[in-house]
């Protein structure tokens, strides 16, 4: 099967500024840079309708369409489907037990303040699914 | 001293992708 394709929002999202507050399930609140692994798994147990899945970074490939993005290829929980996603080179993911990276995660850090890593390879990232989806 | 006002607050999910697996079945 082809990966399915999917393209995230073009410009980078005002919650992933440095000191944006972010509720959790449970009404906690938190800064956008000391959510942990935890705080994911344990908003989406309490969820009716969302549920963590697993996504492996499989490729990182610098965009055909911009310099500015990158398409990040993955694979995507128990069925490991493939899914690339094209974002713009800074847009930070959430890496299982690391916190936050992105691709270019220099600009990540100028552009957003947001403490970042190196997206790679084999990185597993936190993303979301419906629950009963079957 | 200024107070700060109504700052933005974000739900947990929408700073994680949603990465729907297509379903072969």
């Amino acid at each position: 099967h082809p990966p399915s394709s999917t393209v995230l929002p073009p410009s980078l999202p005002p919650y992933f500024i440095r000191g944006s507050i972010i509720q959790l399930a449970d009404g906690e609140l938190k800064r956008v840079e000391d959510l942990k692994t935890e705080d994911f798994i344990q908003s989406a147990e309490i969820s009716s309708e969302l549920k963590i899945d697993s996504s492996t970074v499989e490729r990182i490939e610098r965009s055909h369409t911009s310099p500015n993005f990158a398409v990040v290829q993955f694979s995507v929980g128990e069925h490991r489907t493939q899914v690339s996603v094209e974002v713009l080179l800074e847009y930070p993911f959430f890496v299982f037990g690391q916190g936050w990276s992105s691709c270019c995660p220099d600009r990540t850090t100028q552009l957003l303040e947001l403490p970042c890593t190196k997206l790679s390879v084999g990185d597993v990232c936190i993303s979301l699914t419906l629950k009963n989806l079957k | 001293n200024v107070e700060p006002r109504s700052v933005p607050v974000f739900p947990w999910h929408s700073l994680v992708p949603f990465l729907a697996p297509t379903q072969s079945d």
